[in-house]
């Protein structure tokens, strides 16, 4: 019943940040106490969530855990059920501070221990990289979660995005499994519905049944589509996915 | 006449590639030689101008210029007039590969040296991070060219970029101009449509008056959209860009 979902693709602007909050509003809607990492040093996630960039986050958790345990930093979002570890721009630095500490990919796995029985869900939102920020993600999860655009650009890094995941089951965590979200789907244009049904066609099983549709909805500054737009498809979309997330047995 | 320009933003999926690939493909169909130096590890601007992975790339011209000059990787692509020096995944490692290196901002400047006479433009494409490519992209430009997004979480990281822009003026290029470029629009969102006029008010004249329009037009695996779709509406906007650009003394 317990999952954690690491959000991931290098690709830019695939709607990582968008699933990451708005599948965790979703599966907090329905009763789950959710915890959101945000691991990107654009921290759009923590802006979502209505934090203002903060002093301490997940920067000093994974370089300074003695200093800086992730109960510290960890707080409520302005979405109901729903906590938060910020993220910050000094997580660009991420991979140099860790640049000689042995077995770094667990960094994350140890931080999120001691907060594993508080939460029924935590989704890690990840940056557009495939650094050591990802890798950790992966090391952690028990699911990673990659948008894809139905695009064309998207498809190019979508062999990377798997490969990593490959490594990582390889590697450092050999339970993880993987799912692909196709979104911001406008089911008008033609090349776009050719391109669900490739991936459908190539990956069967391991794509999302739900697809989450392009919608002006989900241009949000704070907060989650379900308190903007409750009866709209979009929220609907994302009740959809929480729900398959749920009854996702693994 | 002559013109180097760093299409730069932090912020993922704006449309950093689409332009950089589709305003050099405007200007070589004005008569312009173009180069388009691709400092992105996902290496989409290579993808798009037919160029599959490379084993020479920009990462070597940059770090081992001596074994690797520019010319050495630069070949034409797929877009008439336009040539190509390739990017790689390597550029992930750029800022551990350049960790020691005095000035180091000043090496894509050096390694375009050689080459600018050969051409009218120069367009860089960097990835969605702000580390040392775009760093160094900037202090090697005349212009920083910020595609923007007409939408919330595009708004969130333009201040950092500005942010970026600024340093390097005073840092590492006095003579640096920017422009922000509207991209993706879609007239029928009112929330885009505000943005658009928050963004010309509070920045003027920095804003280019072309705005790049949402267009399924743009979706291309390879080559660029006046080639795939020479009257549409998409192809006009580029073609429009690439007149402001000229036109535009500095
Ligand atoms: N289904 C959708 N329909 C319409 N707009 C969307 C959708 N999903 C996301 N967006 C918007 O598209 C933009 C990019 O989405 P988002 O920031 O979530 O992607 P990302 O993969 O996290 O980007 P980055 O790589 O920069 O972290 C945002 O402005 C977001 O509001
Ligand atoms: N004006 C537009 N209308 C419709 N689609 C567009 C437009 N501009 C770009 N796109 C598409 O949106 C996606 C993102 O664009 P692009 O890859 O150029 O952005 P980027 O900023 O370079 O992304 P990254 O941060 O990953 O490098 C691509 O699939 C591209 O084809
Ligand atoms: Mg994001
Ligand atoms: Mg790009």
């Amino acid at each position: 019943k317990f999952m954690i979902i690491s959000v991931i693709n290098q690709k830019g602007g695939v709607g990582k940040t968008t699933t990451a909050v708005n599948l965790g509003a979703a599966l907090a809607e329905k009763g789950q106490r959710v915890l959101i990492v945000d691991l990107d040093a654009q921290h759009n996630a923590s802006s979502l969530c209505g934090t203002r960039e903060t002093t301490a986050s997940m920067f000093d958790v994974l370089v300074d855990p003695e200093e800086q345990p992730l109960e510290g930093i960890v707080r409520p979002s302005l979405i109901d059920n729903v906590d938060l570890a910020p993220g910050h721009r000094a997580l660009a630095g991420l991979e140099s501070a860790l640049l000689n500490v042995v077995g770094r990919e667990m960094l994350l796995r140890e931080a999120l221990d001691p907060v594993r029985e508080r939460y029924q869900a935590i989704l890690i939102d990840n940056g557009p990289t495939l650094g050591i920020g990802p890798a950790m993600s992966l090391c952690a999860a028990d699911m990673a979660l990659v948008p894809l655009q139905c695009e064309h650009l998207a498809l190019d890094g979508l062999a990377q995005v798997l490969q990593t995941i490959s490594t990582a089951q390889r590697r450092t965590n050999a339970q993880l499994q993987k799912r692909i979200l196709l979104t911001m789907l406008d089911r008008r244009i033609n090349s776009a519905k050719d391109i669900v049904t490739a991936v459908q066609g190539r990956f069967g099983r391991e794509v999302c049944q739900t697809i989450i549709s392009r919608s002006s909805k989900l241009d949000i500054g704070v907060g989650s589509v379900l308190q903007h737009a409750p009866t709209s498809n979009a929220a609907e979309d994302y009740r959809a996915l929480a729900q398959e997330m749920i009854g996702n047995p693994h």
